[in-house]
Formats: C-alpha cells, structure tokens, sequence
C-alpha cells in the first residue's frame, strides 16, 4: 500500500459516500445517471470474485464489501424506492449502456492477461470501469445545470483513477516485476474521459458559477 | 505462462 492507492480508495469511498448522502438527504436521484450505477455494479461484481477465496486484508476486504453493497444498493434505490424513483428521468439515461457491456467483454476475451475465468472478468471489470462514466456525463451535458452533489460525486469519482495512476508509476518504480499495463492503460483512458469536465468543474468553481457543462 | 501477479488493488 502507498499513499498514492490510498488517497485513490479514500477518493472514491467520499465519491460514493457523496452520492449516498445526496440520494439519502434529498431523497432524489435527479441528474444521477442509473445506467452507470448498473455498470458500477456489474464492475465491483465483476472484479471481486475473489472476494472469498483470496484474503489480501482487512482493508481489502472491507473496501470491496463497501463497493459492491452501496453501488447495488443505489442501483436498487433508483429501481425500487418509492419516493427516490419517482426523480428518475429515463427520458434523459438514455445511453445504449448494454453495448459498452458487450464490447468490454469481447475486449476482455481477447485482451488479458492470462485466458482464465478469473483474469478475463478481472480485465473485463477493469475495460468496463474505463467507460462506465460515460451515461453520466452525457445525462449532465444534457441536463444542463448539474446541482453540487451530483458534481461533487463525479469530481472525486474521476479524481480517484488520477491518483491509482501515481500509485502505478510509483510502483513501477520501486517493485520489479510490477506491471500493471492492462490497469494503466484503462485508467489514462478512464481519467482522460473526465478531462473536460475537470475543465468545466475549475472554471465554475473560479468564477464561482454554477457548473454548467455544454450540450 | 507466469502467474499474473496478485490482485492486490481494488
């Protein structure tokens, strides 16, 4: 553990808690995009099917029950929750999500690191987790004016890849035969997909504006 | 093949 992976779990737990507490304390899942809740969960379920076989941790175990429980449980939420699905908009989620789904999995099938069950849903969650973003940003570009929770959720969400990527280059560094190309790759590409919304993010928060992305 | 190595991130 280094303190780049760690300020990058501890990123994404506020990022997740952010979103727990806007469903929770609004009761409303406006601006949330489900489709990339279901794409969260299919990733934690995914990676983690290790999850009884190998103990790594404490932390490690602990972590991956609290991802997977609070992305199936926002998922269930904007499903099933009498008050906080009525603020659903499927009107506005309409990314075809299924395809991203297909494609990482096809990726995955030939693109892993060995041909094993475990190592090609490892790949596939790792390929799915790099676009699972994309329904959201798009639900916020159409949806114009993003309210500061949501903002902040996708603010910490982007950011925690950014810092798993310094915890790449630093173990590259200081482990020999650390090589975590498949992981690095996605990530670069998973962060870059935030780029512009970053860009939107620090401009509102200069001026002091509400975040406004462009259609 | 080698062993890939351990899924010690999340």
């Amino acid at each position: 553990m280094n303190i780049f992976r760690f300020a990058g779990d501890m990123t994404h737990l506020i990022s997740i808690l952010v979103l727990l507490l806007k469903v929770y304390a609004t009761k409303s899942c406006s601006g949330i995009s489900l489709k990339t809740q279901e794409l969260y969960g299919i990733v934690f379920l995914a990676r983690y099917l290790d999850l009884f076989t190998d103990f790594i941790s404490v932390y490690n175990t602990v972590m991956k029950l609290v991802f997977i429980g609070s992305s199936l449980a926002i998922v269930w939420c904007m499903r099933f929750h009498r008050v906080v699905k009525r603020s659903y908009d499927r009107d506005v989620d309409t990314f075809r999500h299924y395809f991203l789904v297909g494609g990482c999995f096809l990726l995955a099938l030939f693109v892993h690191e060995k041909f094993s069950f475990r190592e090609v849903f490892w790949a596939f969650s790792i390929y799915l987790e790099a676009v699972a973003i994309l329904p959201q940003l798009i639900l916020l570009q159409r949806s114009g004016n993003v309210d500061n929770l949501t903002g902040q959720y996708v603010l910490f969400l982007g950011a925690y890849r950014g810092f798993y990527i310094l915890n790449w280059i630093y173990r590259y560094f200081t482990e020999d035969q650390f090589s975590r190309w498949i992981s690095c790759v996605s990530g670069l590409v998973q962060t870059a997909l935030y780029a512009d919304f970053f860009y939107y993010y620090f401009i509102s928060w200069k001026n002091n504006a509400k975040l406004k992305l462009p259609a | 093949t080698k062993e890939p190595l351990a899924k010690d991130e999340l």
